[in-house]
Formats: structure tokens, sequence, C-alpha cells
């Protein structure tokens, strides 16, 4: 799941905004 | 949960949706109901769009408020006869993009929000993705009521005004995209909920227990327990001549899945029918979602 969700799961470790990531 | 722990857990729910999210129902308010200095920039044709896409764009960018109002005053390029059925539909285009942007900027705020919460955090991250993936959309499309009255809604921080009759007049499917938020808005802001009820409605919503694929389910339902108390005796000590708000508001929750399980159509319909790309974390929670 969190393969298929690297965005939201990058935000939730931690908080990078979407255009960083 | 005793009564000092649910107090407890009120203000933090509270004090994390008060911190982390840009705008809320009390600005809103203000601008919407003309109490602030500046009036927003109401944009209700093509023409005030792309004006609007200029000055405000330009404000947010550079921070500085005179410059942008000075780009206020200047006339806006009258495009060719010949050209004009193009440049609005890149127009049209570019709205389903600042859509994107916002949603995106709002799924940032209720990621923060929701670490912010007590207890999100030692969830299971796998969970944690799936009750955000779940939940984005209808936090999203509460918190979007705030924004709206009857006749419009509010965009760039506050700072513009979208009527609903410009956004009605878009090509399909464009103009089917905010219809039903505005309708459901009418019914939802009938409640006349304030920031605190609607932190720890947002956080009910995120806090669900029968999310697809959640891989410890007790957990979760004791944590969205603990919210659901939480709301049920805040909305009895601050609506309490509105005895039945609480199961009303209950209610809302399924009349959100509905109107998400739409628009992720619409979405679907949208990247079907037009040459449109969809931003990445938007893409991933839409995947296999419904």
């Amino acid at each position: 799941l969190q393969e298929k969700h690297k965005i939201l799961h990058k935000l939730l470790q931690n908080g990078n905004t979407p255009d960083e990531v | 949960y005793m009564e000092g722990d649910r107090k407890t857990l009120v203000r933090q729910i509270h004090d994390a949706y008060m911190k982390n999210f840009t705008m809320n129902k009390a600005k809103a308010r203000l601008i919407l109901t003309g109490k602030t200095s500046e009036p927003p920039f109401i944009i209700h044709d093509m023409d005030t769009f792309q004006l609007a896409e200029r000055t405000l764009a330009a404000h947010m960018v550079k921070g500085d408020r005179s410059e942008s109002e000075s780009e206020v005053q200047s006339e806006p390029e009258t495009p060719a006869p010949v050209c004009q059925e193009l440049q609005q539909r890149e127009a049209e285009a570019r709205l389903f993009h600042c859509c994107q942007s916002t949603s995106v900027e709002t799924v940032t705020e209720l990621t923060e929000f929701a670490k912010a919460m007590p207890h999100f955090q030692m969830l299971d991250l796998n969970d944690q993705v799936t009750l955000l993936k779940y939940a984005v959309h209808e936090a999203l499309f509460t918190l979007l009521a705030s924004c709206m009255n009857k006749d419009g809604l509010l965009v760039a921080r506050g700072r513009g005004f979208i009527t609903r009759e410009f956004l009605k007049s878009l090509r399909r499917p464009f103009s089917d995209m905010m219809e039903p938020k505005f309708q459901f808005a009418t019914r939802f802001n009938s409640m006349d909920l304030d920031d605190s009820d609607l932190a720890l409605f947002v956080a009910a919503i995120i806090c669900c227990g029968d999310r697809p694929g959640l891989v410890d389910v007790p957990v979760v339902e004791r944590l969205q327990e603990s919210v659901i108390q939480a709301l049920r005796h805040h909305l009895l000590a601050n609506h309490p001549d509105d005895t039945f708000l609480f199961p009303r508001l209950l209610q809302k929750l399924a009349d959100l899945r509905e109107l998400v399980t739409e628009h992720a159509q619409l979405i679907q319909e949208i990247k079907t029918l037009e040459d449109t790309s969809l931003h990445p974390l938007l893409q991933e929670i839409y995947k296999d979602m419904y």
C-alpha cells in the first residue's frame, strides 16, 4: 500500500510538500 | 474516555485544525459577509478569470499587495474572435488545474492535521495511508462548504470569489464539477456549525473504521469511537437548542461518500474526454479508490 501511495506516505513521514516529492 | 480526557481531546483537535488550515469558517464568513476591509476579486466570466489568474497568482508569488492591485486596474487582452473558442477551452483546462492545486494544498493540510490528532501517528503506517486516502475528499468537500454561499465560492485564500453561475456556464464536463458541491454546502451550512464542531467532524471523517483494506480495524474503531463521542458531547454543549444535530451530522457522512463517488467518476470522465493531466498525489488517491 505504501508503495502505491508514495507521496501520501512521504507526507505522513516527513511532511514534504507534494512538489518537493 | 472520562469527561476531562474528552475535553482535552476536543481542545487538541480544535487546536490542530486552527493551526493547520489556512482558511477556516470564521475567516471565510467574515469575507463572505463583507466584514473585511478588502473585498475579494469577483470572477464571473472568462475575462475576470484571466485577469484573476494574472493578479491573484502574482500576489501569491510576490506577496506584494500594492503591485498586484495595480495590475487589477489593467485592461484584459481582447482575444481575436477566431481564437476565442480555443482560448476558452484552454482557460477551462487551467481552471481545472487551479482546482487541482487547491485540492493538493488542502490534502497536505489535512495530512498535517491528521498527524497532529492524538493517537493517529501511533496507528500502523499502512492504516494511516488508507484513512487519508479515503477521507481526504470527504473532508475537502466539508471544508469547501465553509467557503461557499449560494452565489459562489471563495478562492485563492479568500482573495477571489468565483460565482456559481460562471462555474455552471463552463462546457461539460467542467460545468458538472461544482454544482453538486454547492447543493451539499447549502444543506450542510444550514446546520450552522462553527470551527470547533467542524474540527471534530473532520477528525471523525478521518478516523473511520470501515475503510477498505485497514490492517488493524479494532484500533481504528476505538479511535473513531473516542472522536465520535467527543463530537456528540461537544455538539450538545455548543448547540444546546439543537438536540438532533448529532444524528443529522452523522447522516452527512453518507451524503459525503456519495458526493465523493460522483466526483471520482467525473474526474475519470474528464481524464478520458480531455487532454489534461492529473496531479500525481491525486492520481494516487483516486487509483483503486472505489
